[in-house]
């Protein structure tokens, strides 16, 4: 889901 | 990695490259707002606190180093530099940078993916970039002669945030479980800041004249 997406992006 | 992503981050590495010539090699910062280079600052500072706990990518990882230690260097020169802070034109530099910083903090403490101290400050980054640059818009439209080096700044911090949006219309196709509503929000009203800026950077190139903002 949403909130556990890694946050890959800068 | 996507091509939109890559050019978009690379469109935001040559906005910073462009920025620090200008200051480093003309020793000028003239039409360069302290204020949204500031706000960078702090951006960035909120957003990499997972550098040394998180890691993504060597890329990543070097990337965040870059635009921290630019940010940080930009606003270095500006403040400290002998010869380059004598060319900020602060008379013209007032946004009141500071009043934006609480209202985006406290909108990052209402609305985040999750209720921790790097998740408040990731979606406090998120919002806060999303308006670092009206300084220097107002800046520019209260500057006669805008030099291209400035204009090319922005431009391609424009394009950057363009590149974004095309990155995350292939992600949500691509990737499915790939949603982050705070930063699409976010980086839309970001990109629709620059609508104005465009239109007028884009009429002085095809007419080859030098970019005016109208105040």
């Amino acid at each position: 889901g949403a909130a556990d997406g890694v946050k890959d992006e800068l | 990695m996507n091509l939109f992503r890559l050019a978009g981050d690379m469109t935001h590495l040559v906005s910073v490259v462009v920025l620090l010539l200008k200051i480093h090699t003309i020793k000028s910062c003239a039409g360069v707002s302290l204020k949204t280079q500031e706000l960078y600052a702090l951006v960035f500072a909120a957003r990499y606190l997972d550098l040394f706990v998180h890691f993504v990518s060597l890329y990543n990882t070097v990337m965040k180093l870059v635009f921290l230690a630019s940010s940080f260097t930009i606003v270095w020169y500006m403040r400290r530099h002998k010869i380059v802070r004598r060319t900020y034109d602060k008379e013209h530099d007032t946004f009141r940078h500071h009043f934006i910083v609480l209202p985006c903090l406290v909108l990052g403490l209402l609305l985040n993916e999750k209720f921790t101290f790097r998740e408040v400050m990731w979606a406090f980054s998120i919002y806060l970039e999303a308006v670092a640059i009206l300084p220097q818009l107002v800046l520019l439209q209260r500057t006669r002669n805008i030099d291209n080096l400035t204009a090319q700044y922005v431009f391609f911090l424009g394009a950057y945030r363009v590149l974004y949006i095309f990155n995350w219309i292939y992600r949500y196709f691509t990737e499915p479980h790939f949603v982050h509503w705070i930063s699409w929000i976010a980086g839309i009203v970001q990109t629709l800041l620059y609508g104005d800026f465009f239109y007028y950077y884009i009429l002085s190139w095809k007419n080859n004249v030098k970019l005016e903002l109208p105040a």
